[in-house]
């Protein structure tokens, strides 16, 4: 475990605690807030984390396992089904064909895996799901215009941590030998890339201290 | 290798 590790990790969690704080803080309203982008980072986890009852790695990875899933869940179950929460969620507006990017991912993890075994294969799908479980939100973003501070710093700790998870790889290829993560490095940085547009508006509207607006 | 096997990050 290393610093930036652990740091992505806490700006993980830190964007899905941000996320539950919108929906309850603002009277359980889930106006901008993506439920397919909140369906699939779901679906990360639990393909993700197949290995947790079989792989003991530490305490710390397997508390934090549960709580990504319980909390990802929780935030679908809310969007879902809870009344007042799922009157305000604008499915008109979250259109984004997210069954053709789950097809996408799951063949490109039976053609790109490191050994093909059940649990390996739902390992690397899970891992290219990440990378674009975010395009329904940035779409949704773009097309509702404005971006209000919530969602946009949920967005932003969501790019801290893939962020900082590229430098870990960087640090533990170095001062680790036989370090190879491939396929989880090559996602993440293309990850990383996605959110960089939606930093630079965000930069952008920081700095000319103007609303954040995407261009559509 | 031992790396390949267990995915030590989350």
């Amino acid at each position: 475990m290393n610093i930036f590790r652990f740091a992505g990790d806490m700006t993980h969690l830190m964007s899905i605690l941000i996320l539950l704080l919108k929906i309850y803080a603002t009277k359980s309203c889930a106006v901008g807030i993506s439920l397919k982008t909140q369906e699939l980072y779901a679906l990360v986890f639990l393909t993700r984390y197949l290995d947790q009852f079989t792989d003991y790695v530490s305490l710390y990875n397997s508390v934090m396992k549960v709580v990504f899933i319980a909390s990802s869940l929780a935030i679908v179950w809310c969007m879902r089904r809870h009344p007042l929460v799922r009157k305000s969620y604008d499915k008109d507006l979250d259109t984004f064909r997210h069954q053709y990017v789950l097809l996408a991912c799951f063949v490109l993890a039976l053609l790109l895996h490191e050994i093909f075994t059940f649990q390996e294969v739902f390992w690397a799908f899970s891992i290219y799901l990440e990378a674009v479980a975010i395009l329904p939100q940035l779409v949704l973003l773009q097309r509702s215009g404005n971006v209000d501070n919530l969602t946009g710093q949920y967005v932003l700790f969501l790019g801290a941590y893939r962020g900082l998870y590229i430098i870990n790889w960087i640090y533990r290829y170095f001062t680790e030998d036989h370090f190879t993560r491939w396929i989880a490095c090559v996602s993440g940085l293309v990850q990383t890339a996605l959110y960089a547009d939606f930093f630079y508006y965000y930069y952008l509207s920081w700095k000319t201290n103007t609303k954040l607006k995407l261009p559509a | 290798d031992a790396n390949v096997g267990i995915k030590d990050e989350l």
